[in-house]
């Protein structure tokens, strides 16, 4: 088994947090 | 920019190591544009199971912003090409099988005791080292539960036009053809030559659909759990297009009907069965259009026929079954109309249901869909990438 220690969350934005990221991206670079 | 030794399967760790430069190809090769044909001859879900091993070999060298990086390009890939493929039910499958999966992924390789019941030992050793992906498992589980509602609203839109010519209107008792009731005799015939109607389905060719929609979710490796509940969902919608026309058309309303629906209705349990689908709950959701048929076959005039129906339509409302009596219509001049005494008769039976108010079934209604965890058997170092996929920059690890 392996040993446990633990492991550190990674913070996620929501699905519709990440397509306004997306969007903004996009508009940002033509 | 790697020494090129052939090493034996047992040293690969199950990782695939690449640059960060290349997060961009990696997922326009594997998201963006990828086609299902491409890795159909391989393990199902392969993109999945590539990504995930990118994103072990990140954790592997603890860096949190290459994890986060390549899932978030991966999700918002995964998006795009569903808005552009949002009428494709094949690549919706595909993406549906492969998101899921990824998600199985990384909770069976998450660490947590609950998802590693049963792990290999080498599928534990396996597990990520650094880094709880518990928020981006959420995303995923979001972004299935949105490729499921699209993967069926292009089913729906699919099979739509066809449920009432094949429901209600062709006739696959071929012994039954042309038993119409009075009056309309020649309505479907006609419909068929005029230019410009509505097309004519059988109930095969609704059948070969729904074969056809299986298939492809078999081949994308979608779990059984979520073909089941696709399928069952289709089956809601047959049930409620059939079921309200029966309410609203007279025509239909007919013995002969009766029959046919009984057979049709038959042949879809039929295919079920075939197809190991019946625990799907699907054959449930046929339960009011099956009863409604056994409605226009069964005697209606006396006391006891009345009784009989009352407890053999358990799945109609009483408005339902009023309704279809009313519009009951007789096949010649020797079989007579319901009686409004016995229509009467049903209306003033105490009420032990609990009827919707509404005569009409909600042909939008969706079930609740649900992700059964679903580990998987494979061995990460064991997985063969194809030399087609053009995944070279990809280092096994």
């Amino acid at each position: 088994r392996p040993p446990s220690r633990p492991r550190i969350l990674l913070k996620a934005p929501t699905l519709a947090e990440m397509e306004e990221m997306n969007i903004s991206e996009e508009e940002e670079s033509p | 920019r790697q020494v090129t030794v052939q090493r034996k399967e047992k040293d690969f760790e199950g990782m695939l190591e690449y640059h960060k430069e290349d997060e961009a190809l990696l997922v326009k090769t594997l998201v963006t544009d990828i086609r299902p044909s491409t890795v159909s001859a391989t393990v199902p879900c392969l993109p999945a199971y590539i990504l995930f091993m990118c994103i072990r070999h990140a954790d592997y060298i603890n860096d949190d912003s290459k994890v986060e990086s390549l899932l978030t390009a991966t999700i918002n890939a995964v998006k795009k090409v569903l808005k552009k493929n949002n009428e494709d039910f094949e690549m919706t499958s595909f993406w549906l099988a492969n998101t899921s999966r990824l998600l199985h992924c990384l909770k069976q390789y998450s660490g947590d005791e609950a998802f590693m019941t049963q792990n290999t030992s080498k599928q534990n050793e396996h597990c990520l080292k650094n880094f709880d992906l518990a928020e981006y498992r959420q995303v995923l589980s979001d972004l299935s539960i949105q490729i499921y509602q699209q993967l069926i609203k292009v089913a729906e839109a699919t099979i739509q036009p066809m449920i009432v010519s094949a429901m209600l209107e062709s006739e696959s008792i071929p012994s039954l053809a042309g038993v119409k009731p009075m009056g309309y005799r020649h309505r479907s015939s006609s419909m068929d030559t005029d230019a410009g109607g509505p097309a004519s389905y059988t109930l095969q060719a609704l059948i070969r659909q729904l074969g056809q929609f299986h298939a492809v979710m078999q081949e994308h490796g979608l779990d059984p759990e979520i073909t089941g509940q696709v399928v069952r969902q289709l089956f809601h919608c047959i049930n409620a297009v059939t079921l309200n026309n029966l309410l609203l058309r007279k025509d239909v309303c007919s013995w002969s009907t009766g029959m046919q629906l009984r057979y049709n209705t038959s042949q879809m349990e039929e295919w079920l069965r075939a197809n190991n689908l019946y625990q799907s709950k699907a054959a449930a959701t046929l339960e009011p259009v099956i009863q409604a048929a056994q409605l226009l076959q069964v005697k209606k005039k006396t006391t006891q026929d009345a009784e009989a129906i009352c407890s053999l339509c358990t799945a109609l409302s009483t408005q339902q079954i009023v309704k279809i009596l009313n519009l009951y219509t007789p096949l010649n001049e020797f079989e007579e109309r319901v009686t409004v005494s016995f229509i009467r008769n049903i209306q003033n039976r105490p009420q032990q249901r609990s009827d919707p108010p509404q005569l009409l079934m909600d042909t939008k209604h969706t079930f609740p869909v649900l992700f059964p965890y679903t580990p998987s058997a494979l061995s990460l170092e064991t997985l063969h990438i194809p030399a087609s996929l053009c995944l070279d920059f990809l280092n096994r690890v």
